[in-house]
């Protein structure tokens, strides 16, 4: 259950970074 | 936003400084949450209450981003670095003249602890420039100086 959560959290955290680059691509 | 859990405590005045320029300038609130963000990610995106204030804040740059499109200081790094960079230095040079005419008063503490965030926040844009350390350093201290001496009731030196 601990590993599902760490997934979890980890996934989300992933999806900040990837919101982070597109925000920071130069056009 | 909702308050910054106290985790955030280090980015809390960079997120003042954006909602205080939100309307004088929307370039400037865009750069202070942008440094805010990529510092609350480092600091802890993992903590539920964190991670949920980071999405909200990330929901917000994305909206401003929209809504300052086809701005170049957004879409150029090159001119985002320099219009941060001339507005933190014209905070700087007001306080700074401020304070060698003896004139010491709030708003010229504000101006000098204002220029060291902005200075903070141009390192979204990479490593700060010797000159740049070098204000951000001096405004952070001045700003301190003059903040305790008028506290004090002293005349800063």
């Amino acid at each position: 259950m601990g590993s599902v959560g760490s997934s979890v959290a980890s996934a989300e955290q992933d999806e900040l970074s990837q919101r982070l680059s597109r925000l920071r691509d130069q056009v | 936003l909702p308050p910054a859990p106290q985790q955030f405590k280090p980015i809390q005045h960079h997120l003042r400084t954006a909602q205080e320029h939100e309307k004088r300038d929307p370039v400037v609130a865009y750069f202070c949450r942008l440094y805010a963000m990529q510092t609350g990610m480092k600091i802890d995106s993992k903590t539920p209450e964190c991670h949920k204030f980071l999405v909200k804040l990330m929901d917000q740059l994305e909206i401003m981003k929209k809504q300052l499109g086809d701005n170049e200081s957004i879409t150029q790094d090159v001119v985002g670095n320099a219009h941060v960079e001339n507005y933190a230095y014209k905070m700087f040079l007001y306080a700074d003249t401020e304070d060698r005419a003896g004139r010491f008063h709030k708003n010229m503490i504000k101006s000098f602890y204002t220029a060291s965030l902005l200075y903070d926040v141009l390192t979204v844009f990479g490593e700060l420039t010797e000159e740049n350390i070098q204000h951000r350093k001096y405004a952070k201290w001045k700003a301190a100086y003059i903040h305790n001496c008028l506290k004090n009731g002293e005349t800063p030196q």
